[in-house]
């Protein structure tokens, strides 16, 4: 079988300064995971390092630089699946984190469960050897910059736009 | 929202999805992400799935698991099965969204109902990659 590797780096109306980061960021993604591949590494190490590239980059929306919710903090989900037997594994609401991709694996290998969420995903992620970092940490100029434009509009009760990806 | 698919030479199925969710939502707020069969499936019998968009519409329709179901039921290719389920997604929902697939036998998939989305894939000594619609750039590496 030949190996693929097929990544996104989200949807939505990116804006026109942000779309070399996006380039650059999914094909560095790609090389990463095709790495594995080419080395006859299987498709679960491939997504799952073809995704820390992309969470460890600031021009998309996961790890560092994740968009903000309402109290200006980073709440991250992720979710990993495998095809041979469904084993699958997630996290939702986890903060200060850098790789959740990787959290969300040691969830499908290490627990009965398939979703951890918020203060347990976290105290798992502990209990794993995880660095939580330091709060704040994963918080972006630009992500800081959006939800202060976000809450202006919404003072302001001008039409919110949405200055970049729908999710 | 980032995703990523892959099959390797043994013919092995994965997907991930990592997301910071939407700008300005609720505290607690969960998305489509975590949720197997939203964001993420896979299954070695049929292909592999990550969407990205707008979350609760993603959720409200298991976006991941009708793109598989498509290929399996349907008997749609990877390609069709994104694309018609994300245009059903969205003229059901009016919320964009975006998907990439791949099938066991490693056609590729990719859609989107938003204005762009971002994607990459390489095969052999081919680099693929495009945002906007109808792009499609190939260089070799």
């Amino acid at each position: 079988m030949e190996p693929i590797i097929l990544v996104h780096g989200g949807a939505g109306n990116i804006v026109s300064s942000r779309i070399p980061l996006k380039f650059d960021g999914t094909q560095r993604s790609v090389e990463a995971g095709y790495k594995i591949l080419q080395n006859g590494g299987s498709a679960l190490d491939a997504v799952e390092a073809a995704v820390r590239v992309m969470e460890d980059d600031e021009g998309f929306n996961a790890g560092y630089g994740s968009v903000l919710n309402l109290d200006g903090e980073v709440e991250m989900d992720a979710s990993v699946m495998v095809g041979a037997d469904l084993s699958a594994g997630a996290v939702t609401v986890v903060k200060d984190i850098a790789h959740p991709i990787s959290l969300a694996r040691l969830v499908m290998e290490r627990t009965p469960h398939v979703l951890l969420a918020g203060d347990g995903a976290n105290r798992f992620a502990k209990e794993q050897g995880i660095v939580r970092l330091a709060e704040g940490s994963l918080v972006s100029p630009y992500a800081r910059l959006t939800l202060e434009e976000f809450k202006k509009q919404q003072s302001t009760g001008t039409e919110i736009k949405n200055p970049g990806e729908v999710g | 929202t980032v995703g990523a698919v892959a099959i390797d030479k043994n013919g092995k199925l994965a997907a991930a999805t990592s997301t910071g969710g939407y700008f300005g939502k609720m505290v607690g707020r969960s998305s489509d992400t975590s949720l197997i069969g939203c964001g993420t499936y896979a299954d070695d019998n049929i292909g592999a799935v990550s969407t990205t968009g707008h979350g609760e519409s993603i959720a409200k329709y298991c976006l991941a698991h009708a793109i598989i179901k498509a290929m399996e039921y349907g008997h749609k290719s990877a390609s069709d099965a994104t694309n018609e389920t994300l245009n059903q997604m969205t003229l059901k929902l009016k919320h964009t969204a975006g998907a990439i697939t791949l099938s066991k036998t490693g056609e590729v998939g990719i859609g989107f109902t938003s204005e762009g989305m971002s994607w990459a894939y390489r095969k052999k000594s081919e680099l693929h990659y495009g945002i906007e619609k109808g792009q499609h750039e190939i260089k070799q590496v």
